[in-house]
């Protein structure tokens, strides 16, 4: 059974795509055999892995509306292991129609439930901003939620907001759903923002707050544009390094050497 | 009856709340009247004139589900000449709750309409990241749409699926709407990314792209922290000037003087 990671925060543009790309594919690069869903209508998720428009024509919109069963909305990617359930723009419309189906929360949990064919050691979700139906799909299916914070003021105000609402999901609809740790990206050594709100989300989440922190890296924002996850873009940079470092250190933090 | 502008950008962390709060302070320090509604769940916009969980009893969800008309629901700000419509977190509930209700698309809409006793110039809507119940509520209640628009390429690529959503909004709920602007935002001139994307975006969208350009800059990310501003924060720094001259151009975009 694989672990099931949403990578969530209802702020928006604090590097969740950016995270679930790069995190995703340093997983495959250290051998794991890794899934990850585009719940995004915005797409970037399968943007980033260069998928064309065919190449979406069915994803995780088909899979929560339940016309597809899951192995049948995986594409493969340029990264050996890693296999994506993309995003098309039908996705956008997903969030008025499922408020009127059945276990209208749980439909992506069901659906990863019924996937006995699809055997992989991690599945990753790129959620979208603002905490709406397909976020709390992704947090009622998930295992974990990771969550990548910006070092700015607004992004640490909505912490406290997004750990009561995990607590919230996890008393009414998913008992094993846990924090598993909070990621700094975009941090910037000139900015001294970043190393107060460091500070701060250390003193209150301790070791659940990782190590590695992205630093702010043109690069990580030049790779979207060609397709590529930055690891593959430009491995030597800066940010490409910090996501490796990051997939090493959530497996340990697994123990799954 | 004034001008409603709808702040909106389903991208996440493209400066939306940040050109809301100046923008608003802007107008206001030029002689207008203005009301700010936030719109949005977090909060961030009451959080940028430092409001009190006190002062958010009564705000935009209280609107929206029509307990309590829009002139009951306005607060003062430091700023003579701006009032604000807080955000608490009941709304986080409304984006479920509104569906269920008659009129869920045009709540707000409804609100303005009945608020004969608001007598005002520009209305600012602050809308939430993702295109939701409460960003389709704003725009079926505004005249006009200000994009911010952060020089990136995911942020780029979400442009055209606004742009679509704008035009489906004006033929189904709001025939008035329009595209008004354009604006670019947290703009790093040593990133050639922003001068590609800059370049892009006014072949694409021409007069419709505002000239001022607003840079980033450290201080306007600080002036939350301290419940202000960034014209108030720091009156003399890059971006509050930035931000200033917006809503010179936006005046003179209106003719009014
Ligand atoms: N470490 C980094 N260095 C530089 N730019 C970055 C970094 N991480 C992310 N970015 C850029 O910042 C922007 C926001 O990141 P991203 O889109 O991953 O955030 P998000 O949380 O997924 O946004 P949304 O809330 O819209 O889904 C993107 O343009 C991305 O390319
Ligand atoms: N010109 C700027 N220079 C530096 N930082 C900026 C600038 N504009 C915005 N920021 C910072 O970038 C972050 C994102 O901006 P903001 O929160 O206004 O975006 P948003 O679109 O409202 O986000 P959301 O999608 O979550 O509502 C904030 O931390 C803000 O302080
Ligand atoms: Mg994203
Ligand atoms: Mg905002």
């Amino acid at each position: 059974k694989p672990r099931v990671v949403a990578i969530a925060n209802q702020k928006g543009g604090v590097g969740k795509t950016t995270t679930a790309i790069n995190l995703a594919t340093g997983l495959a690069a250290a051998g794991k055999r890794v899934v990850l869903i585009d719940l995004d209508p915005q797409g970037n998720a399968s943007t980033g892995f260069g998928l064309t428009p065919e190449q979406r024509q069915t994803g995780s919109y088909e899979v929560l509306e339940g016309s597809a069963p899951l192995a049948t909305a995986l594409i493969g990617t340029m990264v050996p292991g890693l296999t994506i359930v993309p995003a098309n723009v039908e996705l956008s419309g997903a969030e008025i129609e499922l408020v009127d189906l059945e276990h209208r929360e749980s439909r992506l949990a069901r659906a990863l439930a019924a996937a006995n064919d699809v055997d992989v050691d991690y599945v990753l979700i790129d959620c979208p901003p603002s905490l709406t139906l397909l976020t709390l799909n992704a947090l009622v299916a998930a295992d974990f939620v990771l969550v990548p914070l910006q070092c700015e003021f607004f992004a640490l105000e909505g912490l406290a907001h997004l750990v009561r609402t995990i607590e919230r999901i996890r008393a009414r609809f998913n008992q094993r759903l846990q924090l598993e740790g909070v990621v700094l990206t975009m941090y910037d050594k000139r900015n001294n923002l970043c190393e107060q709100v460091e500070a701060d989300v250390r003193a209150v989440f301790g070791e659940r707050v990782y190590q590695t922190v992205i630093p702010r890296n043109i690069k990580v924002s030049e790779a979207p544009s060609h397709g590529k996850p930055v690891i593959l873009y430009d491995v030597r940079c800066a940010g490409a390094q910090a996501y490796v470092m990051l997939a090493s250190e959530m497996l340990r933090r697994f123990n799954d050497g």
